[in-house]
């Protein structure tokens, strides 16, 4: 198991990252 | 027991050669189910950019390690092919979940994100092979050579875009082992800390264009 911190919200992913949403 | 170094980066070699052999070099039948699902199909681009970014890191590899190199390279850029493709399916998986649809297609049709997830790819079977973690031995050593961001440079890919996929990343890759992660979490603290800031970064435009957006709201009162 490692101890990294996921910064993104439920309504937050790859999508509206790369503005596809 | 504890392992030696050596036995350690040796299993977790064959930890990732064998979580990858039931990975095709090809995508899955339900990889191409979501390339088909899309507007416009992205199979044959997919294919085409990975044939020109094969050529380019097997001779970047091959600069940076030593002439006889460049087959070396050619092997560590068809294991990370595997992995982009297996960790691309599952990305799909969770965005599907998250947001109830099938079609991906301008996500699918973005080359920065083909690019970047493959470069992310390849930067976990480096690390795996020990090529792109710092080592305590300094600079002299070629493993250094390949040391992120070298990747970036590679595949000329802003490290604001590379950053993007990292979380996502990590979520998808099931089987990643804390080394692995660790060093990505690495990756992407030099990339907020240093490289993102750099001239010509994407996320001065993001800012401009963040900043021109706000510009007619009224400033926030101070709090008191």
């Amino acid at each position: 198991s490692h101890d990294y911190h996921f910064g993104l919200e439920d309504h937050e992913g790859i999508s509206e990252l790369f503005d596809c949403d | 027991p504890p392992q030696t170094p050596i036995r350690a980066a040796m299993t977790s070699i064959q930890q990732l050669r064998g979580d990858l052999i039931s990975s095709g070099d090809q995508p899955s039948t339900n990889l191409a189910t979501y390339f088909k699902n899309c507007t416009v199909d992205p199979t044959q681009d997919v294919l085409k950019r990975l044939e020109t970014l094969g050529h380019v890191y097997s001779q970047r590899f091959g600069q940076a390690v030593g002439p006889r190199s460049t087959v070396l390279g050619m092997q560590r850029f068809n294991l990370g092919v595997r992995l982009y493709y297996q960790v691309m399916e599952e990305m799909l998986k969770m965005e599907e979940q998250r947001l109830s649809v099938q079609n991906f297609s301008k996500l699918l049709n973005d080359s920065t994100f083909h690019s970047s997830l493959l470069a992310c790819a390849l930067e976990v079977v480096m690390a795996t092979y020990g090529e792109s973690r710092y080592k305590s031995g300094g600079v002299d050593s070629a493993e250094t050579d390949l040391c992120f961001p070298w990747i970036l440079d590679v595949f000329r890919l802003p490290a604001f875009d590379f950053y993007k996929v990292i979380e996502s990343f990590i979520k998808a890759d099931h089987t990643m082992n804390k080394d692995i992660v660790k060093h990505l979490e690495t990756c992407e603290n030099l990339i907020m800390e240093r490289i993102a800031w750099r001239t010509g970064s994407p996320l001065f435009e993001l800012l401009k264009q963040e900043h021109a957006g706000g510009a007619a709201e009224q400033l926030e009162t101070p709090a008191s």
